[in-house]
């Protein structure tokens, strides 16, 4: 089997398309098997990973309308043990298009269900809402992981955030686990991310990553080059981070 | 009359509160009457003007659902000319609660109508997505300001809110128009910050504000404290880069 993790937080632009990204890549390198599935209309994991949305021949609305299988829509990337699926500027209407549909929420998870045995890890990279393709991302995984930016203003949705995961637990998918809070873009010099911390360990406690992300250029440089950072300058701060997440990651998650 | 002015941008935490809190409270400051509505169930806006939306009367999702006058959900902020409308967690559930109306797109346009004269300025900030409550936004706006943050991944999607906007002036709101791009979170030190200004301005032309606001750690303190950045810290660049923009504002923007 895999384990199916998601990666969500509805505050936007907290890193997590960055940690999508780069947790798969270091684990890939790292020699697991991995698949990355784009739930974002904005498609960033699709071309961060160097993917051209508009050159493959199926993307994830297709497959959550049933118009193809998903295994149809997976593409390979730089990393042979990485593959993702890539997004569509449509899943900005698949709200309505599956608001009829009692089983809407179980798209996803029902999408992956053959493919479950082929990679040891699937990631969901979420959009910055609440809304239904978060659902089905936390309705598909078997835990969720949660960026969280040493911000302010990224404090304050973490309580809907868990409240939402609560919800999803009670009534669609009662195995959801919390894998963790990562934390994110983490400036040492500022006040204010010594306090967001020191209230992050409260929410989370044990759950909170020990690898910390600080902020470094090279995080935001390699998406333009459509490579991971361990491609892009596997000798800058941000690699080593993600290097060390992945560790950390592989160390706490019990295998499936 | 008033000049409504949606403040849109999908991509998520290039911001789009702190442009709409900080530009109107300088436009506060320099004594022209605004409102600022808060259309993001994460209440940043609400929050980040020292606004506890667990102890107000209405929020913005009463008044969409027709249960409250947008009159009776305006609430004061430490700023004589500033005034604010909350949000709540509730609007996550708005699209689906609207969707049965045939008019879903119209409720912000029709709720403000009775307000447009009280007001010379009204904002309206926007979630990290294309559903309805940008939808709602655009339809009740004059014009649209975008931020974009100097990021790679930020310029991935700004082809997609052109076309949203050119679509909901097609076939909702004809009078919308760009007021333009506002540059956010700018860091001189990086050669990526200086290729996306240089694409930015190819998305935007002459429409792009000169002023840049530049990466500034006050400007995320302040809302730590309720306070726009002119009343944490007048003497900071973040609080110098908005006054600025205030100005240009004004010389570019025709009045009501
Ligand atoms: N540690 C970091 N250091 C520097 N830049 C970073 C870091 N992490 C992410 N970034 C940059 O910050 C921006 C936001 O990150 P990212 O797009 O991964 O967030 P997100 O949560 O996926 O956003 P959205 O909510 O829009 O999906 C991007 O431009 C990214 O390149
Ligand atoms: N110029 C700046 N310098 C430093 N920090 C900034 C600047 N502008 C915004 N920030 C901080 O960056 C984060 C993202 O900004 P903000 O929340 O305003 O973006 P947004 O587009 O409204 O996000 P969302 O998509 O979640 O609504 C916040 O923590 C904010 O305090
Ligand atoms: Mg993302
Ligand atoms: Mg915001």
């Amino acid at each position: 089997g895999s384990r199916v993790i998601a990666i969500a937080n509805q505050k936007g632009g907290v890193g997590k398309t960055t940690s999508a990204v780069n947790l798969a890549a270091c684990l890939a390198v790292l020699e697991h098997s991995v698949l990355l599935v784009d739930c974002d209309p904005q498609g960033n994991a699709t071309s961060g990973l160097g993917v051209d949305r508009d050159a493959v021949p199926r993307t994830l609305d297709e497959v959550l309308l049933r118009e193809a299988p998903l295994l149809d829509a997976v593409r390979p990337t730089a990393l042979p043990a990485l593959k993702v699926v890539p997004s569509s500027p449509n899943l900005n209407g698949i709200e309505v298009e599956l608001l009829p549909a009692e089983d809407r929420a179980f798209r996803l998870r029902e999408a992956l269900a053959p493919l479950r045995g082929g990679y040891e890890y699937i990631f969901l990279d979420c959009p910055p809402s609440l809304g239904i393709l978060t659902v089905n991302a936390l309705t598909a995984a078997d835990s969720v992981l949660v960026p969280v930016q040493c911000e302010y203003f990224a404090l304050e949705g973490l309580g809907q955030l868990l409240r939402t995961i609560e919800l999803v637990r009670l009534e669609l998918n009662p195995a959801l686990e919390l894998e963790g809070a990562i934390l994110t873009m983490y400036d040492g010099r500022t006040r204010l991310a010594q306090e967001v911390i020191r209230q992050v360990r409260g929410h989370f406690r044990e759950r909170v990553f020990r690898t910390v992300v600080p902020r470094n250029v090279r995080l935001s440089e390699a998406p333009s080059f459509g490579k991971p950072v361990i491609l892009h300058d596997i000798k800058s701060p941000g690699a080593a981070a993600y290097l060390a997440l992945a560790r950390e990651f592989l160390r706490r998650s019990p295998r499936a």
